[in-house]
């Protein structure tokens, strides 16, 4: 909420990290990898 | 794709671990997304998706309800990590905390096609990077907050509370900075590229040794959307290594150090500039600015490939020795402590666990940034991580190589920013960082 000294806060939620959750990113991010690299020249990240 | 596709690949959003609520529509309805500085683009799933799992998890958007909606309908795509997100353009009223941003372009996803959101606890992502890596040219809605001069200051910044038993997850301020969340005074580098929030870093300080890698100069870029750090394979290498952190052995490391590693020894005495030992030695070839594996043997799928790993290790290796011999080892130990690192060379995207009780002992570690140092304590840097009601402990860093000009890059994740309040300064174009508090 805006407040008096003109901020405007959002609060963030956290959410723990586990080994399930890790080890899907790292699948996820594999694939992603060969998606980029068949995309061959893009510069993207 | 289509001429009115744009596809951008994009990070993942699985390990992410802070998101927050923003509202779209009149009268408001209401969404938990990511804040990602590492995207440009806000999306929420859409009332017209129908065939996606994700879709039927998580919060839709109806613009029928909306009395502030207006159509756009371009279409778009967005790839990320295993799949891909498919939805239209459409504005509408965005309600930020108490800030209402005008008909804002945001993107109604009608498929997606990933498990990441169906397990993510997220409906949408709101991307706070720049407008140049922004699907259909959408701004950022830092841009248009701007343009509507609903800011006071040109800035957003983070406060991510790494307090494992705390209930507040962090804090993401508009306007300013919340001076309760940071000690002493932020420290400002500019910013290189835009796109990203991307500038140049200096060298990783194990213990306040000199990794080497970046003593010279790296890219690097903050991404809230990021949990770890990621970085070049040949730093990460060093740091598990000092933090007994388990990792893959390369043969092909092993084989370049046992056989050359003496002449890379002898060649980095004699002077040569270490990115031509590598060639003078046959393992890659020098293409005016940099090494690359030998395209002579590129009509030979597997010898290609193989070549490519020895001029990899290669140049590793003398990163290595390099480092080794300004600190006045003898020829033995820095052979035998190039050989051990190739047996800690991290497994590429993967995490590389430690031994929990052992924290204690590892060494603070240090990114330079505008010649000071930004230390990260294990404490920091290790990651505990709950599985099955046990405690085990992964290192904060991973590996992560991307060629030249674009990289070497760090990827400065929440670990990082959990140790230092960051304020994105786009009327300025620069990033400061400073302790967190």
């Amino acid at each position: 909420i805006r407040s008096s000294d003109g901020l405007l806060r959002i609060d963030l939620n956290k959410k723990k990290l586990d080994k399930e959750t890790l080890t899907a990113a790292k699948l996820a991010r594999q694939e992603g990898s060969h998606l980029l690299s068949s995309a061959g020249s893009r510069q993207y990240l | 794709g289509g001429s009115n596709d744009d596809i951008v690949p994009l990070d993942n959003y699985l390990d992410t671990q802070y998101y927050g609520e923003i509202s779209i529509g009149t009268p408001p309805q209401n969404f938990t997304v990511i804040f990602d500085t590492g995207s440009s683009n806000l999306w929420v799933p859409s009332s017209k998706c129908y065939f996606s799992i994700a879709c039927y998890l998580h919060h839709r958007y109806k613009s029928a309800k909306s009395k502030t909606y207006k159509k756009n309908g371009e279409t778009c795509t967005i790839s990320y990590g295993s799949g891909q997100i498919a939805g239209f353009f459409s504005e509408d009223n965005v309600l930020v905390g108490d800030l209402v941003v005008r008909n804002q372009k945001f993107i109604e996803t009608t498929r997606e096609t990933s498990p990441t959101f169906i397990i993510g606890k997220f409906d949408g992502i709101l991307g706070l990077g720049f407008p140049e890596i922004s699907v259909g040219d959408a701004p950022p809605i830092w841009q248009s907050m701007k343009e509507q001069k609903l800011l006071e200051n040109d800035v957003f910044s983070f406060w991510l509370n790494r307090d494992p038993d705390a209930s507040a997850g962090g804090e993401l301020v508009f306007g300013g900075v919340d001076p309760k969340h940071y000690k002493g005074s932020h420290t400002y580098v500019p910013v290189t590229r835009k796109g990203y929030w991307q500038f140049n870093m200096g060298d990783l300080l194990i213990g306040g040794q000199s990794t080497g890698f970046c003593a010279g100069g790296c890219a690097a870029i903050v991404d809230s959307g990021t949990s770890l750090l990621a970085g070049p394979t040949a730093i990460v290498a060093q740091v598990n290594h000092a933090i007994g952190a388990e990792g893959i052995i390369s043969t092909e490391c092993k084989e370049v150090v046992r056989e050359y590693g003496e002449m890379i020894l002898q060649l980095l005495i004699a002077q040569t500039s270490p990115q031509k030992v590598c060639t003078q030695i046959g393992l890659c070839v020098f293409d005016g600015t940099h090494s690359v594996s030998n395209p002579i043997e590129s009509v030979v799928e597997k010898q290609n490939r193989g070549s490519d790993l020895f001029c990899t290790a290669c140049e590793m290796a003398v990163v290595w020795i390099q480092n080794q011999l300004r600190e006045n080892k003898t020829k033995e130990l820095i052979l035998d402590y190039a050989n051990q690192l190739c047996e800690r060379l991290p497994s590429p995207n993967g995490e590389s666990t430690v031994d929990c009780h052992q924290i204690s002992k590892m060494p603070n570690l240090a990114f330079t940034i505008a010649n000071k140092t930004f230390t990260l304590t294990p404490e920091q840097y290790i990651v505990k991580l709950e599985q099955a009601g046990q405690t085990m402990c992964i290192s904060g860093f991973m590996a992560f190589d991307i060629p030249p000009p674009r990289g070497p890059l760090w990827i400065l994740g929440d670990v990082f920013m959990g140790a230092y309040h960051t304020v994105f300064d786009f009327g300025k174009n620069r990033i400061g960082f400073a302790k967190s508090a």
